[in-house]
């Protein structure tokens, strides 16, 4: 474990947190895409499979943490579709995450490291993670706007892969860890991020709002 | 059979 990966996690957990915190304080999931809050609960799924599959005792922080990843988006995903449906902008939330999941999918059955049924899950779940937040994105291009919390909850989110990129470059050089296709995925992902973090440095930062030309 | 490589990252 280095510092970039334990910060990485950190904004992960703290993104999580922060949608949580503002769908339930608020009662409402205004301006919160919905199907990625589902690719996203996908992920965690296929990614953590051996949690279902050979369930160990919990006995290391991993598992833990992977099972607040699992039940946190699912949870996240209840509120959404079915205690506070009422808000959910469905309208807006329009991009058809099945243009993600199937290129992601069949992606993972062409290149992957190795052909396997536990591995192409995890390879699908990585270049799922990639372009997951692209129906928030576009969710937020559609309405023009985001409130501040959702640009905070953004900024964790994003800032978590960022921070992920320079835990390789550190395992890289330390100890010759080179994982290709997450440190690809990854930096695809964080990219699709840059011109967000641009409005959230120049903006947000400075105490405005989000308000793109619609 | 080769190891399937561990990924042991979140």
């Amino acid at each position: 474990m280095n510092i970039f990966r334990l910060f990485g996690d950190l904004s992960h957990l703290a993104a999580i947190a922060i949608l949580l915190l503002k769908i339930w304080k608020t009662r409402s999931c205004a301006g919160v895409s919905g199907k990625t809050q589902l690719l996203f609960a996908v992920c965690f799924i296929t990614r953590y499979i051996d949690l279902f599959l050979h369930f160990v005792s919990l006995y290391n922080t991993e598992k833990v943490m992977k099972l607040i990843y699992i039940s946190a988006s699912v949870f996240t995903c209840y509120l959404i579709f079915f205690k506070f449906k009422a808000t959910y902008d469905g309208n807006h939330d329009s991009m058809r995450a099945e243009f993600l999941i199937v290129p992601a999918a069949g992606l993972a059955c062409l290149i992957n490291t190795k052909f396997d049924a536990i591995e192409i899950l995890w390879t699908f779940s990585i270049y799922l993670e990639a372009v997951a937040i692209l129906p928030q994105l576009f969710l937020i291009s559609k309405t023009g706007e985001a409130e501040t919390i959702t640009s905070h909850y953004l900024f964790a989110q994003g800032s978590y892969r960022a921070l992920y990129i320079l835990n390789w470059i550190y395992r890289y050089h330390y100890e010759s860890h080179v994982d290709t296709i997450a440190i690809v995925a990854g930096v695809v992902q964080t990219i699709l991020y840059c011109d967000f973090f641009y409005l959230y440095i120049t903006k947000v930062v400075k105490g405005q709002k989000i308000v793109l030309p619609a | 059979p080769e190891p399937i490589p561990d990924h042991d990252e979140l």
